[in-house]
């Protein structure tokens, strides 16, 4: 599904150019379930990024079923990233003028206008445990942890084959963290592709394969 | 040092008013050290901010140190947070225009002009763990791991004689985070008053004393 060849990332800065990742190679099969561990600003966060086609490598190459990211129009990407890929963010990056329901249906109304987009969030929002009365809700009237449901409720929506999660459980008690990671091995065994950046070993023990980073490098 | 009697915090909502505490009642005194816990949406951001002095109760005391914040003037509540209240956000409020070291000293400045500020910013980032390369550099490109470490970095940077952390290891691997536990412990050591929410029990085991929350009451 996705492959990665010698892939480095830079981010010039005028204090020194940061060199995030540093020569990776990965290839993540369909129906993988990954978790990518590692130190703090070890360029996990950065290497989901290209995974999930949001940003373009430095040099290397990333391939998405086959087709070089490089050589995808502007217009192609936009709808990969629509209507294939599911992103959690590690800040979630909700909406702050809308409330949960307009957040979770966004991507649903980008890819098929509003239509049957209510039969869409609604159970998805059940599994990951937010409640009917928060549904009116604005990200600043919600907690922590509630946040952070309504961004994973936000990435499954449109059911994308690849499901890519920065930290989904940093804000989450064991009872909640465990409820999102049971649906995303439910969501696996039925054929999604999951990728989930955690740095917490009880969170990487649901994934079937582990990669270890360090200073940009898989290790 | 804080006392909070029969606190109650109701928020007033169009989709229906939310208790999020429900007659809390607790003391914390000089030198505690205490992990408050308990499932997302329970409360626990909302009592932080109350015994911060972040927003007041809907009815109830809450005292800090024998005087009803209800009674403090505008000046001396600022005057309270500025120089003796250190606090980490759950979502850390970096402000996104200031690199880290403006981050960091802001605290500082706001208390004493900006004389001898930079001997305050400078051991606090060391002890947390950001090198010097990283600065000059943004919130927006830090990672965010080192978001929070900058976060709690800027709390201390007045050495408050109460330290309060909403989940101030969420984003950080198991050795950045004893590495801030640590630090927190050698700060009571020396006598500063730490409040800690956390959902990980690992992270609360560094604590003497843990309150558990559940429905806004603490059980
Ligand atoms: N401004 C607001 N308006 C309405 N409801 C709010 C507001 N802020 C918080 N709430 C609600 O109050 C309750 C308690 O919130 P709080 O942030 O204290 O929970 P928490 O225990 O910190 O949760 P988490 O572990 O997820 O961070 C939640 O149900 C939340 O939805
Ligand atoms: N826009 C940017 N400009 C400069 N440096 C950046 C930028 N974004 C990230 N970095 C740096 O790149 C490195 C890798 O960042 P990344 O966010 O991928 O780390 P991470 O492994 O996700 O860390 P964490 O576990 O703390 O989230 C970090 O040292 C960070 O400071
Ligand atoms: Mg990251
Ligand atoms: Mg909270």
């Amino acid at each position: 599904l996705i492959r990665m060849r010698d892939v480095r990332k830079v981010y010039p800065h005028p204090a020194g150019d940061v060199v995030a990742l540093d020569g990776v190679t990965l290839e993540i099969g369909h129906g993988d379930f990954i978790a990518i561990m590692g130190p703090s600003g070890s360029g996990k966060s950065t290497l989901l990024n290209l995974i999930g086609c949001l940003d373009l490598p430095t040099s290397g190459e990333v391939s998405i079923e086959g087709r070089n990211v490089r050589d995808l129009s502007d217009d192609e990407l936009t709808e990969l990233r629509r209507d294939c890929i599911g992103f959690v963010f590690q800040t979630f990056n909700l909406l702050p003028l809308l409330n949960v329901v307009e957040n979770v249906e966004f991507p649903c109304i980008l890819k098929e206008g509003s239509r049957g987009c209510e039969e869409r969030f609604l159970p998805v929002l059940k599994a990951i445990g937010i409640e009917r009365d928060l549904f009116s809700h604005r990200p600043s009237e919600l907690s922590g942890g509630q946040q952070q449901r309504v961004a994973i409720a936000r990435a499954l929506v449109n059911d994308p084959r690849l499901i890519l999660c920065d930290e989904p459980t940093g804000n989450l008690d064991t009872k909640a963290g465990s409820q999102v990671m049971e649906l995303l091995m439910d969501l696996n065994r039925r054929g999604r592709t999951v990728v989930v950046v955690t740095h917490d070993p009880r969170i990487a023990a649901y994934a079937k394969r582990k990669i270890e980073m360090m200073d940009g490098r898989i290790v």
